[in-house]
Formats: structure tokens, sequence, C-alpha cells
């Protein structure tokens, strides 16, 4: 079932995503 | 306190995808972040689709924060 797979996999790309957002704010000055 | 945090964090976060400052993310927002972060523009537009509530093509910043509201909630839960 892809929707299933979807579900499963979009909570680590949404993590990877905000993980990579405030490590770029922490980043700059 | 922890949610005001929370608020301004998700308004910075916001900034940075709104780069024009319109008020709202479009999905061509989302995707032009490929060159910055670490993600796919798949993975740019799946992150979008799971933020977005009401399906307007727009990301608004209430949008935005639930959505960060929900990502730390797992992150504490972990």
């Amino acid at each position: 079932d892809p929707s299933m797979k979807a579900g499963a996999t979009s909570e680590g790309v949404l993590a990877n995503f905000f993980n990579s957002l405030l490590s770029k704010k922490t980043g700059s000055p | 306190t922890m949610q005001v945090e929370m608020l301004e964090k998700a308004r910075e976060l916001f900034r940075l995808c709104d780069k024009e400052e319109k008020g709202f993310i479009t999905k061509l927002d989302m995707q032009r972040l490929q060159s910055e972060l670490p993600l796919t523009t798949e993975q740019l537009e799946a992150v979008f689709d799971s933020l977005e509530q009401d399906n307007n093509g727009y990301l608004t910043p209430v949008e935005f924060s639930m959505g960060l509201g929900k990502f730390i909630g797992i992150e504490q839960y972990q």
C-alpha cells in the first residue's frame, strides 16, 4: 500500500526538514 | 513559555522558507530550499503536503507552526 508507506516515511522526512532548518538558523549569525 | 518559544522558533524558520516575505509558503518556495537543505525536491514536496491542512496551495505560519509543534511533540515523545 503506497499510502501507508508515505505515512511511515513522512515523519522522518519532516524531522529531517525541521532539523536542517534549525541547524541552518543556529549556524547563521 | 514553552509555547511562546516554539512560536518564536516557528516564525524564524518560516522566514527561512518565505524568502520574499509574502506571509505564506508555496510549493515552489519549498522546492527552492533544495539548494540549501539536504533534502530532495520530492521530500520537500512531501513536507509541504504533510504540513498543509486545507490544500489551498499555501502554507500559512499557523500551519507551519502546527507542524513544528507536532514535530517537537514527536521528538519529546522519543
